[in-house]
């Protein structure tokens, strides 16, 4: 099984 | 004050369409080298980014960078009553209230001008780091769009893993499963070929609900490019041109 990951894991909010 | 002028109207019309079922509400910076676009949706499973570059227009003067916030199906709306031949010329002052769109057809018979109402948006902004994919992909961009529809009938996420020889799509669901291998074709098929350069191999799940929604800047270029690699968002991105690009950023399905 899978869940969606999200982009703020990866990218940085600034 | 800003005024950007495009004989190739269609190419704006056609940047809107890709952008309107994803992005509600941006800001397009408009800057003294173009018109970018950064948007991620509320869920942040996907980010788009749009360039523009100022050089690509026929007329572009902007004299320093103007925040304009639309909301993107007031956008459309508007825009859909250009035809695809019309020039299309974007105009704002500099309190940022409103946008204007002229459209002139190509015998100057006919100009439309439009008043959009700007909104005052505050927007999350997320830094795109230079990143270096295991896999790089370049495929026509009607592939893509085609196997986003075939395998859509068959389940909800893809995998998508590639070999030197074929970039391979496979979905599993309720009712069974299905694979589409793309192969890749002589450098010498420049728009039609398939190419694909690997530093290693990659396998990689993602929604098809967003891949296919991607899927709609396929009237934006032949090609498309996809790079990946294990466990990060794969990116998307279509060439509008010599004058810029848009990329979608999509995250990926991760295994509990």
């Amino acid at each position: 099984t899978s869940t969606q990951g999200r982009l703020d894991t990866f990218f940085k909010v600034v | 004050m800003l005024e950007a002028r495009l004989a190739q109207g269609n190419v704006l019309k056609k940047v809107i369409d890709s952008l309107r079922d994803l992005v509600n509400e941006a800001n397009f910076e408009f800057t003294p080298s173009g018109i970018t676009l950064q948007s991620m949706d509320s869920a942040h499973v996907i980010l788009v980014s749009l360039l523009l570059r100022a050089d690509g227009f026929d007329n572009y003067r902007c004299d320093r960078t103007i925040p304009v916030g639309i909301n993107m199906a007031s956008l459309s709306k508007i825009i859909r009553a250009a035809a695809n031949d019309d020039a299309i010329t974007l105009r704002a002052d500099d309190n940022g209230e409103s946008l204007n769109l002229i459209f002139e057809a190509p015998n100057a018979g006919r100009v439309s001008d439009y008043e959009l109402k700007l909104m005052d948006l505050d927007v999350e902004q997320v830094a795109l780091p230079d990143m270096s994919y295991d896999v790089t992909v370049r495929m026509p961009s009607e592939e893509l769009q085609r196997v986003c529809r075939d395998l859509s009938a068959v389940g909800e996420s893809v995998t998508i893993n590639a070999t030197k020889e074929s970039i391979n799509f496979g979905v599993k669901g309720e009712l069974g499963s299905g694979s589409i291998a793309i192969r890749s074709t002589a450098p010498v098929d420049k728009k039609e070929g398939v190419s694909i350069s690997m530093r290693q191999p990659a396998d990689v799940s993602f929604s098809l609900k967003f891949l296919t929604q991607f899927t709609k800047a396929t009237p934006l270029s032949e090609t498309v490019r996809l790079e990946f690699s294990n466990e990060c968002p794969m990116l998307v991105e279509y060439p509008i041109g010599d004058m810029g690009y848009i990329r979608f950023y999509l995250a990926p399905k991760v295994d509990d």
